[in-house]
C-alpha cells in the first residue's frame, strides 16, 4: 500500500498522522511492515522520529533512486522505519519508486502547498489521506484541495479526508463535520476523528510516537482507530 | 511600516494575526490606515475578508505593478483595506512597491515554505513577525526560519517571534516559552501570547475580524496587546 497525506493548508496533522498512523498499522496487525517518507524539506517526521545527533547519510533522495537502505528503523517500533527528508528535494519523481515487501504500507509525509513531485506522487499513491482542520480556514480549502488532486489524475474513491486538532465540545467543530459529511458523505470522510491532545504534542520532543509515549491517551486510540477505518475502507485494486 | 507575517512551518496562526492585528492597529490608534496584502496563493486571507461572491478583479499582481486601487475596504472595518490574493503569483517584486500614505502599515500575509518572493518582501520589510506554535514541531522550525532570514539578509533586530494557539494551563506550552526566551530573549520574543480561542476559529467563517465577531473575547484582547508591543518596540529606522 502506497498512502500519501497530503493538505496543500498547513499544520492540519499531516506529520502527526504520518508518524502515529504509521505506528498504529503496525500495531494492529493491518501492515507486516511500515515505511515512513520525509517528502517535506522541512523534515519535521525526520526530527520527530529520526536518529539523534549527525543528520542522516541517505535520504529520500537515494531512496527515490533505489536504495532502499535508506530505510533505517525506529527505535521502540518493531517493524517502522523511516526515510529521513532532505532540504533539496528532486523535482520529479523516478519511473519507478522502490519495490515494496509482501504486506508493507509506505506512508508519504509531505509539505504543505503543491508541487509537482506531490501530484506526481498522488498519481501513484493507492491512497490520499487529507488531514483537515474542522474550522472555516479548513473548510475553505479541501475544495481547492480536492481540484488538485482530481487534476493530478486521483480518483475521488482514492481520496480519505481525515479531521484532525478536533475538540468534541466545540459546536465549531462539530458543524464543520456536518458540513463535509453532507458534501462528501460515504468512504471519502472517514468516521473518525483525532482529537486535540497535548499527549500529541508531546511526543515528538521525545522522539516517541504516540503509543511510547502515552499508549493509553486519546491519541492513540483514535490512531488505533483511524488505522483500522483506513485497513477496512481500502479502495478496490 | 511594511510588516510582512511569515513562518514557513503550516497552520501557526500567520493569516489569522494578519487580519486580526491589522484591525487591532487601527482600533487602538497605532496606524491611521492598514493595508492587508494577501500574498499566499491559496488565498485564505482574501476568503476570510474578502468580498462575497465573484473574485476580485484587482489583485496583488496589481498592487505590485503600482495599483493602489487593488485595496478594497473590509466591512465593518474602519481604515482597513484588503489586497486580495491570487493563485499565479509573480517570481518576484517590483523594484518598487506602491509608495505607503503617511501612517500607513501594511501587513503582509504570505504562505508556508520559503520562496524567493518571500525572500524579497523579508528584505524589503520594516518587521518580520513569525507566529510560532508553543510544541516541539513548532520550537524545531524556528532555526531553520531565523537562517533563512538571515540569509535573505534581514536584521535580526526586525525580527519578531510570537507564541500562538497557546493554552495557559498547559506546561508543554509554557516549557516551550521559557526555551525560546532563554535562547532568543531582548525584543525578539514578544511578550504577547495569543491564546486558543474557538472565537479566532470561527470569525473567518463570519467574514470578519475578532474585533466584529468577539470584541470581548481573549482573541480581541490579546491583538491589542500585540499591536501595542509591535508599536512600542519598534525597531530604529
Ligand atoms: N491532535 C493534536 N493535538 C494536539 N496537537 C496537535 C495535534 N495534531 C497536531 N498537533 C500539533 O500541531 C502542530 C501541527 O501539526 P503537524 O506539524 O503534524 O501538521 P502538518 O500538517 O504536518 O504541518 P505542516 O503543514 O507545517 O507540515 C504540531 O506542533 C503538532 O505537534
Ligand atoms: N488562537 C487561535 N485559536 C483557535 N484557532 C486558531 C487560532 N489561531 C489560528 N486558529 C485556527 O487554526 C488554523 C490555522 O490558522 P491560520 O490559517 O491562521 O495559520 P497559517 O499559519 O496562516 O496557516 P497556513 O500555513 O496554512 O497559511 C485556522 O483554521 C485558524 O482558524
Ligand atoms: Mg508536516
Ligand atoms: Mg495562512
Amino acid at each position: 500500500m502506497l498512502l500519501m497525506i497530503h493538505n496543500q493548508k498547513g499544520g492540519v496533522g499531516k506529520t502527526t498522522t504520518a508518524a502515529n498512523l504509521g505506528a498504529a498499522l503496525l500495531r494492529d496487525g493491518h501492515a507486516r511492515r511500515v515505511t515512513l517518507v520525509d517528502l517535506d524539506p522541512q523534515m519535521h517526521l525526520t526530527a520527530m522520529l529520526g536518529p539523534v545527533g549527525a543528520a542522516p547519510v541517505l535520504t529520500v533522495k537515494d531512496w527515490l533512486a533505489g536504495h532502499t537502505d535508506a530505510a533505517l528503523p525506529v527505535d521502540g517500533e518493531p517493524g517502522l522505519s523511516l526515510v529521513a527528508g532532505t532540504p533539496d528535494l528532486p523535482p520529479t519523481l523516478p519511473d519507478a519508486l522502490p519495490t515494496p515487501e509482501r504486506g508493507e504500507w509506505r506512508v508519504i509525509d509531505t509539505a504543505p502547498g503543491w508541487s509537482p513531485l506531490v501530484s506526481a506522487m498522488a498519481a501513484r499513491a493507492d491512497l490520499v489521506l487529507c488531514p483537515t482542520e474542522p474550522d472555516f480556514l479548513g473548510l475553505s480549502g479541501v475544495n481547492r484541495l480536492l481540484s488538485r488532486l482530481d487534476a493530478a489524475g486521483v480518483a475521488r474513491d482514492r481520496v480519505r479526508l481525515l479531521l484532525c486538532r478536533y475538540s468534541p465540545r466545540l459546536a465549531l467543530h462539530a458543524e464543520v463535520r456536518a458540513r463535509l459529511a453532507e458534501r462528501f458523505g460515504g468512504p471519502m470522510l472517514l468516521p473518525v476523528e483525532i482529537r486535540t491532545s497535548v499527549r500529541l504534542a508531546e511526543a515528538p520532543g521525545r522522539g516517541r510516537t504516540i503509543f511510547g509515549h502515552a499508549p493509553r491517551s486519546s491519541g492513540s486510540a483514535d490512531h488505533c482507530a483511524l488505522a483500522r477505518a483506513l485497513a477496512q475502507g481500502l479502495p478496490p485494486e
